[in-house]
């Protein structure tokens, strides 16, 4: 009972609730491998840096989490059109402690396979992401919160969200958009959604400030 | 763990002294994915008269020091203490499967003092 006792009060200074028992050990996501290997390589420099600040991106935070989407691809809808995909994403945020603040939300978009073709006429895409709400898909006119063109070159895509999400007070439970890819304008009409079908994976990458750290900016 | 008694007599004097976190050690290896543990360190030793400037000390350590020696059982000697710290990241699972690097300050002692 000691043990426990003395493992809650170490767990809980290190800002955990409890001990995390993990159900699966998913793989760890190639950004924050390459930024805790930086961290451990770069030399000690006199002036201690900030902790509370993540160099990579520049904004305050000390807590980055990858979270992956649970959502499920939507009906298109008819009439179809030049819409190529509509995606339900859905990422569980019910893990952000009280009291910490997002600073930096970044959406990625992963594709099946690392194509360099040049883009072509039926290449060029269009994204929308919608706050999802519980009345289904988007309803004609209302705003998105991100709108983009590109072209699918690259295994992925990087999205920011911060700005749209502020307004939407990210609730500590979790987080609903609806993603929607179609066809952009000139598009070849043989293949106007050519590339929109290579989309393997989605995934959230979120930093927050913790409270220790948020306390510490105030003094 | 600390360092094995080693073969001189370690310095009486105020400086780090070695400690190993081990996280498998308390069985945090099933969450925690790097690193599995690191050197902490600590501070160890005396803060005796005269202080020497190596020891990093204040004004009043100094002046601690001289009324510890003119009354030792009135005022104790001064505390050899972290003066410089350095964080540590920890890439770990949360309870949600996600992964998470968390930065943690003031993890690592780098320099001791007497205060």
């Amino acid at each position: 009972a000691e043990l426990s006792r003395q493992e809650s009060s170490l767990l809980k200074s290190l800002g955990l609730s409890a001990k995390p028992s993990p159900k699966s050990a998913v793989p760890v996501p190639p950004v924050l491998w390459r930024m805790f290997q930086r961290r451990k390589t770069q030399p000690r420099p006199q002036e201690e840096p900030d902790s509370c600040r993540v160099e990579e991106f520049n904004v305050p935070g000390n807590i980055v989490r990858v979270f992956a989407d649970q959502g499920r691809f939507l009906p298109e809808g008819q009439p179809r059109g030049r819409l190529c995909l509509r995606k339900l994403l859905f990422f569980n945020l019910s893990a952000l402690e009280e009291g910490e603040r997002l600073t930096m939300a970044q959406l990625e978009l992963q594709f099946h396979h690392n194509s360099y073709q040049p883009p072509g006429p039926g290449q060029v895409l269009e994204l929308r992401l919608y706050p999802a709400s519980p009345r289904g898909p988007p309803q004609p006119g209302r705003r998105p919160l991100l709108e983009r063109s590109f072209v699918r070159m690259h295994k992925s895509l990087l999205f920011e969200l911060s700005a749209a999400l502020k307004d939407g007070k990210v609730p500590g439970g979790d987080l609903a958009l609806v993603l929607e890819i179609s066809a952009g304008d000139g598009g070849s009409p043989r293949s106007p959604c050519a590339g929109s079908d290579a989309l393997a994976a989605t995934s959230l990458l979120a930093v927050t400030l913790g409270r220790r750290c948020r306390a510490r900016r105030r003094r | 763990s600390s360092a094995p008694s080693p073969a001189v007599s370690p310095s009486p004097l105020c400086k780090p002294r070695r400690l190993y976190i081990s996280f498998s050690d308390v069985g945090w290896e099933n969450w925690i994915i790097a690193p599995q543990g690191y050197l902490a360190n600590y501070c160890g030793g005396d803060c005796p008269f005269p202080l020497a400037a190596e020891l990093n000390s204040t004004n009043h350590a100094v002046l601690q020091t001289m009324v510890h020696s003119l009354d030792p059982r009135g005022t104790p000697q001064p505390c050899c203490v972290p003066v410089r710290l350095s964080p540590i990241s920890i890439l770990y699972y949360d309870n949600s499967d996600n992964v998470v690097l968390r930065h943690y300050e003031d993890m690592v002692v780098d320099e001791c003092g007497c205060r």
